[in-house]
């Protein structure tokens, strides 16, 4: 059971289910038919067996063209070979953060990567800044500089506790541990239900999950 | 709810690009 194993020919990017079952909280049925899905997400412009950009923009906003600082944050955070493309792979393994059975730590440190937009190791006022003016543009809500300015300050304050001018690893998770809501969107509850929305892998499949 | 009493990383969490659902939407 589960030893059946084809050479069929697969894109390029493709592994194996079983391996990718063994590193993320899927079972293999559940990767076959994450598989469905990238096949969609991935030939949506150009069918080369990988998830570009502008692709990953259409599956979110319906437009190849809206650019948004945190889809392309998410992105970058997906593309982990960093080639500007997101394989097979690299979406398994992402997506499994957004898993309803992956620890909660494992969010939150997911969180801080994509909030510190420069990589520095830590999320500085100006970051925290110019994530609310973006996604102020986004939305339509419109505030004054100086309410923007009160906010980041009020927010800053209650997370760097520390006091030093920027939220360091330790902090951002003392800070969620204490407002969970922060991390609620990297929880995709779809994901355990996954085979039922894709059920075409059935069709697909080359192993047969033991659990 | 007054606007300066968010969390400026609630309102950010709010952001479309951070939406995942969407990817799933057929």
């Amino acid at each position: 059971m589960g030893c059946y194993h084809s050479k069929k020919a697969k894109s390029p990017g493709y592994e194996d289910p079983s391996i990718l079952s063994a590193e993320t909280p899927f079972t293999v049925n559940e990767v076959e038919a994450l598989h469905e899905l990238f096949k969609k997400l991935s030939s949506s412009i150009i069918d080369d067996g990988f998830i570009h950009k502008e692709e990953f923009q259409l599956a979110l906003f319906r437009n190849r063209n809206k650019r948004n600082l945190f889809a392309d944050r998410v992105f970058d955070l997906f593309d982990l070979k960093r080639n500007g493309v997101i394989e097979f792979g690299e979406f398994v393994r992402s997506l499994g953060v957004f898993h309803p059975n992956t620890p909660t730590e494992d969010k939150i440190t997911f969180a801080f990567k994509l909030y510190d937009l420069r990589q520095t190791g830590y999320i500085e006022r100006e970051e925290l800044k110019d994530m609310v003016v973006a996604l102020l543009q986004e939305s339509d809500l419109v505030l004054s500089d100086e309410v923007i300015e009160i906010i980041v300050h009020k927010t800053f304050s209650e997370a760097d506790a520390k006091g030093d001018g920027r939220i360091d690893q330790e902090e951002w998770k003392e800070f969620v541990l204490k407002n969970p809501s922060l991390i609620k969107n990297m929880t995709l509850p779809y994901l355990k239900d996954i085979t039922v929305a894709f059920p075409s892998f059935v069709l697909n499949s080359e192993v047969e999950d033991s659990e | 709810m007054a606007p300066v009493t968010m969390n400026a990383f609630e309102l950010i969490s709010t952001s479309q690009g951070l939406n995942l659902s969407s990817l799933f939407e057929k």
